[in-house]
């Protein structure tokens, strides 16, 4: 599908820029962004990923790549930021520009110029997907991506509880409300239940029992997948190497 | 403790005002702080509650007032916002003034006009503490928070893994850094294991093990407790029935 652009020729190179959000924080965004890039990448596509959670980035550790630097490159008289790559996907984030101790207080607006730099500056190349890790909540960032680039979609990721689905709610009118327009392509139900190891056959619905399925059939939106909260996941988040969607299970074939 | 009042007499009838911050969301900081208001109240205090995630407000929903609409009414010539009370607690949220459903995709300034607003026109009267639950990042509501309220101090709430303790990090580093300079009372670590009623002699560490607490070591701020994950925890908040810390508890008691 030709990625119609208007006056938005900021990415001119990539086919596809598919927006992952969810409104609420803490549901496994990041982490189900980057198992997807990684999936992506394995099946042969030309994946990149912006980390756009300008407050608090995850994916510099998330890639194992917290001391990577990005250089800064001329091409054609032009100051270029070239990305990191790691497990076949090109990488940026305002995580690799800062101390990771340190809290950036910024307002709003330093916040969009930072995020339109990573956008613009930046040498992707060649891309079939870029997705973008969107930050919690519908501010300044989210109204800047949109503005900036023509997207192909947005990917809601969702937990079973009322307050998760409620923010998700919110996700998904901001994308498909008339400010903005961007189709929902489906909804991921993450931490869907938990199964310990000594009980492999139960299921604790921690967080409630098949909430995101719920929504994504009162909204009409395709569900994705069910993904449970297993322990080597959040393992896999804190040293680095993202778990890439299993073909064969549920949410890898879906995807 | 007599809080120093400089310029800002924004609150001159609330003893203490206390910020609840994660830096990351999803933590549980708004149950925590729903928990620690009700705890307060049924210990006799008169608390107030502001919840100024003013892009994901869950404090309506999670003490079961989400239809509730504050009134408006005139003291001494100005228009003075009336807060919901529930539980003891006077409660005042965006959530409030906004259909749940609609996504509020506001610049950061707009932002902050709705929070000064919820803060000054608010008639909160006489309060022994004013809760602040502040959204994930470190941002423009929280400059505004900082910047026109003389608080008390912070209370950081983080999960185990590693991820959270590096937001959580920033969050500290926000609160204690030269622009703000307001102490850090301490750490609370939530879904520190899970125990499944089955086997309730097995702790699962699904988001890892002790992180609040070395980190809390690491800083030399006191660890106020470590809350485990439990499902009517979860019920509790989509049910608007927070849990009251019961007394006995480790946690109860070091609050
Ligand atoms: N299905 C899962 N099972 C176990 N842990 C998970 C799962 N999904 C996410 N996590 C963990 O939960 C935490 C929050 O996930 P993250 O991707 O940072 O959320 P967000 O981007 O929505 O803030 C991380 O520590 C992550 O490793
Ligand atoms: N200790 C706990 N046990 C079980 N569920 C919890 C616990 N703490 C928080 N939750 C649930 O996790 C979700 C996120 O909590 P919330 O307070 O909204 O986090 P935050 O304010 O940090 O975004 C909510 O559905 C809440 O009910």
């Amino acid at each position: 599908k030709k990625r119609e652009i208007n006056q938005k020729p900021l990415l001119p190179d990539v086919k596809n820029v598919i927006a992952v959000a969810s409104g609420k924080g803490g549901v496994g965004k990041s982490t189900v962004t980057a198992s997807l890039a990684v999936s992506l990448a394995q099946m042969g596509y030309k994946v990149g990923l912006l980390d756009a959670d300008i407050f608090g980035p995850s994916i510099p550790k998330m890639f194992g790549t917290e001391d990577a630097r990005p250089v800064v490159e001329k091409y054609d008289g032009k100051e270029r930021i070239i990305p990191v790559e790691k497990y076949g996907v090109k990488l940026l984030s305002i995580g690799y520009f800062v101390d990771p101790e340190d809290a950036l207080v910024w307002r709003g607006a330093m916040a969009t110029n930072a995020l339109k730099q990573l956008l613009g500056d930046a040498k992707w190349d060649d891309l079939d997907y870029l997705l973008i890790d969107m930050p919690p909540g519908t501010s300044d960032v989210h109204l800047t991506v949109v503005q900036t680039i023509a997207l192909t979609g947005a990917v809601i990721v969702t937990t079973p509880q009322e307050v998760a689905l409620a923010d998700a709610r919110k996700g998904i009118s901001m994308f498909t409300g008339k400010q903005v327009a961007v189709p929902v392509l489906g909804l991921i139900e993450n931490m869907a239940w938990f199964t310990p190891a000594e009980l492999p056959d139960n299921k604790y619905y921690i967080f409630g029992k098949d909430g995101g399925k719920k929504l994504s059939e009162k909204l009409g939106v395709p569900l994705l997948g069910q993904l449970p909260l297993v322990q080597s996941i959040r393992e896999g988040g804190d040293d680095g190497q993202p778990m890439a969607l299993n073909k064969d299970s549920i949410t890898g074939s879906s995807f």
